[in-house]
């Protein structure tokens, strides 16, 4: 909640780094991080659900391949595929939201070659005409 | 203390 604060428009580096740290330190941490971070990213409140963002990208950098497998699931990917489109929640979330979450899921398919979910994800969203280009 | 974890994935959303 402190990392996400939306009432708070600075990063809080320490609250992540906490975060990622926790992450790591947990037996089933990337699965607990990940639901989280859907139901913030999800937020309509478009402060909150950057940060989520940002705290997500944060975790992808510092948490290693436990975190990246578990993000490379359906489950997770899913989540994040319902905040673009308008018949789940991309009628409540910002452009600006919308447009970071599909950075992230494209810069996956650069970094993460190998994870063929993502990549069928990605697909997906670009036959359905949400992302464009 | 182990917990039961189901690893099985869900299938990609149809939107």
């Amino acid at each position: 909640d402190e990392a996400t604060d939306p009432s708070i428009s600075e990063e809080n580096w320490e609250c992540i780094q906490r975060f990622c740290a926790q992450v790591n330190a947990a037996a089933e941490g990337p699965l607990f991080a990940l639901r989280l971070l859907a139901h913030k990213i999800q937020s309509p409140q478009e402060g909150e659900a950057l940060h989520a963002l940002t705290v997500l990208e944060t975790c992808v950098n510092n948490c290693g391949e436990r975190f990246h497998s578990e993000m490379a699931k359906f489950r997770f990917l899913n989540e994040l595929i319902k905040v673009l489109s308008p018949k789940y929640y991309g009628i409540w979330s910002s452009e600006k939201v919308k447009s970071r979450v599909t950075e992230v899921i494209f810069s996956w398919t650069v970094w993460f070659p190998q994870e063929v979910k993502i990549q069928d994800a990605y697909q997906m969203l670009k036959k359905q005409g949400i992302v464009k280009g | 203390t182990a917990s039961f974890h189901d690893d099985s994935d869900e299938d990609l959303l149809n939107i």
